[in-house]
């Protein structure tokens, strides 16, 4: 598990 | 994209579109924070200045231009072509007890220590008590108009609706973003009070009235 660092989300 | 994250952007777009037309409509905006309206656009211009850089979707890209544009006409109508109708007696919560705080944390609390991290951890951070001086607004005018009351409701929603998105990323991309996830929950929890008058009152015809 891990966060994405693309700001995919508004 | 996720139906939770879908309904909840939907649900965001109506929320802005909803004050926006209240403010046009009645050609005025009583009952109104500016100062969460001027927070809010504060929000959108620091979370979205990867607007030009990296480009993710159509739908990203124009979901953004669109946030930051209804926020700049909102902001534009209340503060200068319905200003006269701006209620600024009872409008008067400090905004900078919220920016300085909030601006604070984002220097500490982040997962980046970039610029523009920081200033999308600033953007998380305040808009998950951008709503505050609205909701004081309301608690010192013991009152809502109901449009405004439906635009809360919106806007409650679509954060709520992005925790289901993050509990279903969570299990299904295996996506957590920790920062953006504690701060949704704060966001949902102050407008816990403001959903339960929602749906005991509104809901039921009445009008959003506080206690006195």
């Amino acid at each position: 598990l891990g966060f994405h660092d693309i700001k995919d989300e508004l | 994209m996720n139906i939770f994250r879908l309904v909840g952007d939907l649900s965001h777009l109506l929320a802005i579109l909803l004050l926006l037309w209240k403010i046009w409509k009645t050609r005025s905006c009583a009952g109104v924070s500016g100062k969460s309206q001027i927070m809010f656009g504060l929000v959108y211009i620091t979370r979205y200045l990867d607007l030009f850089t990296n480009f993710i979707s159509i739908y990203n890209t124009t979901m953004k231009a669109i946030f930051i544009a209804v926020a700049i006409a909102t902001i534009y109508l209340i503060y200068f072509k319905f200003k006269a109708t701006y209620d600024s007696n009872h409008d008067t919560f400090r905004m900078e007890f919220l920016i300085v705080p909030v601006g604070g944390l984002a220097f500490l609390v982040n997962h980046d220590f970039t610029a523009l991290e920081i200033l999308w951890t600033f953007s998380i951070y305040l808009e998950s008590v951008a709503i505050l001086p609205q909701l004081f607004m309301i608690s010192k005018t013991g009152e809502a108009e109901t449009i405004t009351s439906h635009y809360l409701f919106a806007l409650g929603s679509y954060r709520a609706l992005y925790i289901v998105n993050w509990v279903y990323r969570y299990y299904f991309e295996g996506f957590f973003d920790l920062i953006a996830i504690v701060a949704g929950c704060v966001q949902t929890i102050l407008y816990c009070d403001f959903f339960y008058l929602y749906v005991t009152k509104v809901m039921h015809g009445k009008k959003l009235s506080l206690p006195a």
